[in-house]
């Protein structure tokens, strides 16, 4: 079930331009399947590195470079994938090396490589050819030195050396679960070649990469997108789904840019949430995460020592929308808790308003979410339909938070993030300001091609019940 | 939805996270946007990628190939009001509506609905035992003032409740985000949002919802902007 995509990496929406090169690309070839027919054409070819692959036309066409060859630059692409050779785009090698064609070219000393194609200072017997990749002066393996690749250097004293290019294992450890893993390991522990995340064979799944960007899901690398104990893979191996990859731990110390730490209320996902909550929203009390009844489950505290599983808190151990919990209900298997707050925004409004903010002539100028205001006389990244000639009585200062159009919930501005059309300022209500009572309702609602069902479907009800 | 009914809401929508599961309810107020709870997700920031709408099913589980059924990439959404607790979902393309999928009419603007209106709630919560279908209780307006004499002044003019019933009826764990509609003038108003209370379905507790007529506002601009 081994897939030939496997020994590509992807970079999605990317093109490999080659600057200055005599020879070119090679032709488009239309018509095939999918990028695992291009990746089966290119894999044994020499002078085949990578490939670009064009989802819409379904085309691919082979490249004798990758981006790290010289005169190359990868441009963003709206048509084309590119997918590279791993052994010539990582950095790291797998097992003693023999494939490594990285660019690698200094030795552990830092002693400069020596071309291959040179016999001095160092003669060899060595003569570049394709198939055993000895490039320019890059750090390679032809004999399978048990010590990886190494290189002749440019002193005579040291006449080769080893390059010391650490194995994909040693090139990256993991903190806690490991969920922050993004090395180049593709096997599990057992050895098993681990199935690509972007693809449904031999094994369907939910994480498909484009569904959960924020975790990586790269190729065929060992990851943990699932708060699991430690990284994995779904395997190639029909019959054993998914297993664990083994993976050197960084040590005993914190782990780098952790998610700040918070009590009383939550931020994000809540995954930093220390606090004591031990409901669901609903009042529903927590199991305790050391036990197993009324609910069986995995996250034992023990196994995750970063996550804080204590007593029956309240906590977002695998990456959920918020903290939850398991519940002592046996018919409820898991709640969010809901009812913690969440932080208030660390942007402190710097300024108040009275009213609707409609006479609000001061100088804030970022929303509540601290994005820049748009000037108000400007057309872009948003064309504004209130700018400081067509509502010359609101004042459109600048960039500064007005309320051109009497919107009840206070001053606002056009964002300078192209996503967000608007947004309301970082500003406050006034303290000694009253909120607005609710007016009397009007008296003439009429409604149109809204509001109604078919009484037909009450009957499905019935017979459903 | 605890203490309800097996019934028919076409505008109840149901949010979908990256692994396909049901975990809030929404109602389609217009063809391309879906009007939710806050609190559904972590942050309304975030790009929502992954999260889908489902509708027209009556299942939280409707097999394959289900006739009916509708599922729409959310594109991106967009933060409610300081205080309103509510977000705007933006679908990818617009829903066609029919028999099992329609629109529901916005409030007018500061609309409040009149004490002793029957109204109901819907959705694919918990239900305390039975069958995971969509639910849809009825539940009786009454004023914030009634209100907050159980809830001792915590209510905002921003919200509305329901009267509490002796036996648990009431929006649950799934529910929220989901629809508090009434019946007006021949069609059915969404004057509520379902907001996450600290029980569900309590007996005699009044239950609190977002009042959607304050945001009527808020919801015309995003749409038109």
């Amino acid at each position: 079930q081994r897939s030939p995509l496997n020994d590509f990496q992807v970079l999605r929406g990317t093109e490999l331009q080659p600057l200055l090169h005599a020879v070119g690309p090679g032709p488009w070839q239309e018509g095939v399947a999918d990028a695992e027919e291009c990746a089966g054409r290119c894999r044994p070819l020499l002078d085949c590195r990578a490939f670009h692959y064009n989802v819409s036309s379904r085309g691919c066409q082979l490249l004798p470079w990758t981006q790290h060859s010289p005169h190359t630059q990868l441009q963003r692409s709206g048509r084309c994938d590119l997918f590279q050779k791993k052994d010539y785009v990582r950095a790291c090698i797998v097992d003693n090396g023999v494939g490594y064609r990285g660019t690698a070219a200094i030795t552990t000393d830092g002693l400069p490589c020596q071309r291959w194609s040179h016999k001095f200072p160092n003669d060899h017997r060595y003569t570049p050819t394709l198939q055993n990749g000895l490039d320019q002066n890059f750090c390679r393996n032809p004999d399978g030195d048990p010590g990886g690749p190494w290189c002749y250097t440019t002193d005579p004293a040291v006449r080769f050396q080893s390059c010391g290019i650490k194995s994909c294992r040693e090139a990256a450890c993991i903190w806690c679960n490991g969920e922050e893993y993004r090395g180049a390991v593709d096997r599990t522990e057992s050895g098993r070649e681990c199935q690509r995340w972007d693809m449904q064979r031999p094994h369907a799944h939910p994480f498909e990469p484009g569904k959960f960007l924020d975790r990586n899901l790269d190729d065929n690398y060992c990851r943990n997108p699932d708060g699991s104990e430690r990284p994995w893979c779904y395997t190639t191996d029909p019959h054993v789904e998914r297993e664990f990859c083994d993976l050197p731990r960084c040590g005993s110390e914190a782990p780098p840019h952790r998610e700040a730490a918070t009590l009383s209320c939550f931020r994000g996902k809540g995954e930093g949430y220390r606090g004591t909550a031990n409901t669901t929203a609903a009042g529903v009390p927590c199991q305790r995460w050391d036990a197993q009844s009324p609910h069986r489950h995995h996250f034992a505290p023990g196994k995750y020592a970063c996550k804080d599983l204590r007593e029956n808190f309240c906590r977002n151990p695998d990456g959920s929308e918020a903290p939850w919990c398991f519940t002592s209900r046996p018919g409820m298997r898991m709640a969010f808790c809901y009812q913690i707050r969440r932080c208030a925004d660390d942007l402190r409004p710097e300024d108040c308003y009275h009213g609707a903010g409609q006479r609000y002539r001061g100088s804030v100028s970022k929303t509540r979410r601290g994005v820049p205001c748009q000037r108000w006389a400007a057309e872009a990244p948003h064309r504004p339909q209130f700018t400081p000639s067509s509502a010359p009585h609101a004042h459109l200062e600048e960039n500064f938070c007005r309320n051109p159009d009497g919107d009840s919930h206070g001053p606002w501005c056009y964002t300078t993030d192209p996503g967000t059309a608007f947004d309301y300022c970082a500003l406050r209500r006034c303290d000694d300001d009253r909120p607005p009572s609710i007016p009397e309702p009007p008296e003439q609602v009429l409604f149109e091609k809204c509001g109604k069902r078919a009484a037909r479907l009450d009957r499905e009800r019935s017979r459903l019940r | 939805v605890v203490g309800g009914q097996p019934g028919n809401s076409p505008w109840t929508v149901s949010l979908r996270n990256r692994q396909g599961q049901h975990f809030c309810g929404g109602s389609l107020v217009k063809e391309q946007w879906v009007l939710t709870a806050e609190q559904c997700f972590s942050s309304c920031h975030v790009p929502p990628v992954g999260y889908e709408v489902w509708l027209g099913t009556l299942f939280q589980d409707p097999q394959p190939g289900e006739p009916g059924l509708q599922r729409v990439p959310v594109a991106k959404m967009v933060c409610g009001p300081p205080g309103s607790q509510l977000v705007l979902l933006k679908l990818e393309r617009r829903v066609t509506l029919n028999l099992r999928v329609a629109l529901i009419c916005l409030p007018p603007e500061q609309y409040v609905v009149p004490p002793g209106t029957k109204c109901e709630i819907a959705g694919w919560g918990e239900t305390r035992g039975d069958n995971p279908v969509l639910k849809v209780a009825s539940l009786s307006v009454i004023s914030n003032q009634e209100c907050n004499l159980k809830h001792r002044g915590r209510v905002r003019t921003s919200e509305m409740c329901t009267a509490g019933l002796l036996a648990p009826v009431g929006a649950c764990e799934g529910d929220y985000g989901g629809p508090l509609a009434c019946f007006t003038r021949d069609c059915w108003v969404l004057e509520g949002i379902i907001i996450p209370n600290r029980v569900c379905a309590r007996p005699r507790w009044p239950a609190v919802f977002t009042r959607v007529s304050v945001f009527t506002d808020w919801i015309h601009k995003v749409v038109q902007l």
